[in-house]
């Protein structure tokens, strides 16, 4: 898991998924 | 010979179809590539500092409570939350407090009619597929949905555009280099009734417009009809950046000048253009339409991605 | 071909030809794209006290009802972790095939240097609340293996630093 710091009351987290033969960096927004 | 340049195209055409309908969206994807996804109970004016801050207009959405995919987030529902404001300006802390759930519910207030069900597809089907429910919904994106093979909960795999899809046929299609015919012989575009503004024209009469006419741009002319300027969609994310509604009153001409400075410009081409050519330009350029001028740069119509795109699969 | 970029778009001759009309609308400024990059880290980092990290990563699990196994001795500093992940799915699956609803996390705590620790976050597959096992569909080959949906762990990982936020 990867995160940033919290900023404006809103967290973002994010993970590298392999989905079939690639790589997606799955990013998620989230408030506080 | 014309005659020959018309087979050509044909075949052409033909031949990009079937590339088409022998690659599937997911081919589309890049080995590596990222997905930023909001979740709906994120504010909306966060929501518009994140996608201008990751230079993206549009971003898939998250419903944690239900664990699926609420639909996308485009420059229309900013289109939506401005016409709601104009419509009840003393209204300003609900549209501050305002959460991406809410955003159906302004839909329905200002009652535009933009379809309620995101389509989307999924990344295994032909991109054939996806290029034509994309023009049946006369959106500009679809996700690719598939669902995870132990809990069969939604996985959104990417957004694809109308951009990206042509511009991937640009880059892996040889047959484009055969479309040769001028665009005055292929009746594409549109060529009428085209709404024109000023530079001094109010952006909320720009923005009016948009909605009327369901268009994501809107040229900018000056007294002789010359091509001057582009109001487009993605613009009005600048205009409320910040949760900031004063800017509404400003001329369009003023409200361009919140444009970033990396805006690379608009795209003209004449008739005499080809799709080739045309082609050529999207596969090294982030372009979105291109309008028609004639030799003096007066405006004479607009081609947009769309158009080429059903051009392509239907003509 | 006649293709061009219309020069009087580009935002520089635009402006200026804008402020040479009306001065005045030099104040209305370009939207900055250089964006200070968004710094990504792993996992969350922390400078207190291990123990003291320990103990908020479990106490914080408690609160959000998450259960977790009695931790071995040689290794302390890692939890293994069940959470019920069961939304009030609005359209539970079509085919009502069963959906394993106990997330499996493992969390981590590691230490980077003298005072300086990083709490890490790993997904560790799906359990049935009733025990039995999730019924993998045959042999998942490469390609199968991976059509994994993120956003549960990405969820649950939110509402656990929410929760370590908030009561730190």
């Amino acid at each position: 898991l990867a995160t940033t710091s919290i900023k404006h009351n809103t967290l973002a987290v994010a993970c590298v998924v392999r989905y079939k033969r690639k790589y997606v960096t799955q990013i998620l927004y989230a408030p506080l | 010979s014309p005659e020959q340049i018309r087979r050509d195209q044909r075949i052409g055409l033909e031949a990009i179809r079937e590339f088409l309908q022998s690659k599937t969206s997911f081919d589309v994807l890049p080995v590596s590539y990222r997905v930023i996804v909001f979740e709906t109970s994120l504010l909306v004016k966060r929501a518009l500092n994140i996608l201008l801050q990751n230079s993206i207009v549009s971003a898939p959405l998250w419903n944690s409570k239900t664990s699926r995919f609420a639909g996308l987030l485009t420059s229309n529902d900013f289109i939506n939350v401005i016409q709601y404001y104009s419509q009840n300006p003393d209204q300003f802390q609900f549209i501050d407090n305002l959460t991406l759930n809410g955003l159906r519910d302004v839909e329905k207030a200002v009652g535009t009619t933009t379809s309620l069900e995101t389509v989307s597809i999924h990344p295994f089907k032909p991109l054939y597929d996806a290029c034509v429910k994309m023009i049946q919904s006369s959106a500009r994106r679809i996700p690719l949905i598939d669902e995870d093979e132990d809990t069969h909960r939604e996985i959104v795999v990417s957004v694809l555009t109308e951009y990206r899809i042509l511009k991937f046929v640009s880059m892996n299609c040889k047959e484009t280099k055969i479309l040769l015919q001028p665009l005055h012989e292929l009746n594409i575009g549109t060529m009428t009734n085209i709404s024109a503004a000023k530079l001094e024209t109010p952006v909320m009469e720009v923005i009016d417009l948009m909605i009327q006419k369901s268009i994501s741009s809107v040229p900018i002319v000056d007294d002789q009809d010359k091509l001057i300027n582009v109001y487009e969609a993605v613009d009005v994310l600048t205009l409320i950046k910040g949760g900031l509604y004063t800017d509404l009153t400003l001329s369009v001409g003023e409200a361009l000048l919140k444009r970033s400075d990396d805006f690379e410009g608009v795209y003209t081409c004449t008739l005499n253009d080809s799709l080739f050519a045309i082609s050529e330009t999207i596969r090294k350029a982030r372009v979105h339409r291109l309008f028609i001028v004639d030799d003096e740069g007066k405006l004479l119509g607009v081609l947009t991605l769309s158009d080429i795109l059903k051009y392509i699969l239907f003509s | 071909s006649n293709i061009a970029v219309l020069p009087s778009s580009l935002p520089q001759i635009h402006r200026a030809y804008m402020v040479q009309m009306h001065p005045e609308l030099a104040s209305i400024q370009p939207i900055t794209t250089k964006k200070s990059k968004t710094r990504w880290h792993f996992g969350i980092r922390s400078r207190s006290y291990p123990l003291d990290v320990m103990g908020e990563i479990y106490r914080a699990l408690r609160n959000l009802n998450a259960e977790w196994q009695r931790p071995s001795e040689e290794e302390l500093w890692t939890i293994k972790v069940r959470w019920k992940y069961s939304p009030n799915d609005i359209g539970v699956d079509s085919t009502q095939k069963k959906i394993p609803d106990m997330m499996k996390l493992q969390i981590q705590l590691f230490q980077l240097e003298p005072n300086n620790y990083l709490v890490d976050f790993k997904f560790d597959g799906w359990d049935n609340a009733d025990g039995s096992e999730v019924e993998n569909v045959g042999i998942p080959d490469d390609d199968a293996v991976s059509s994994f949906s993120a956003y549960p762990f990405l969820h649950l990982c939110t509402r656990l630093i929410m929760e370590l936020a908030v009561n730190s």
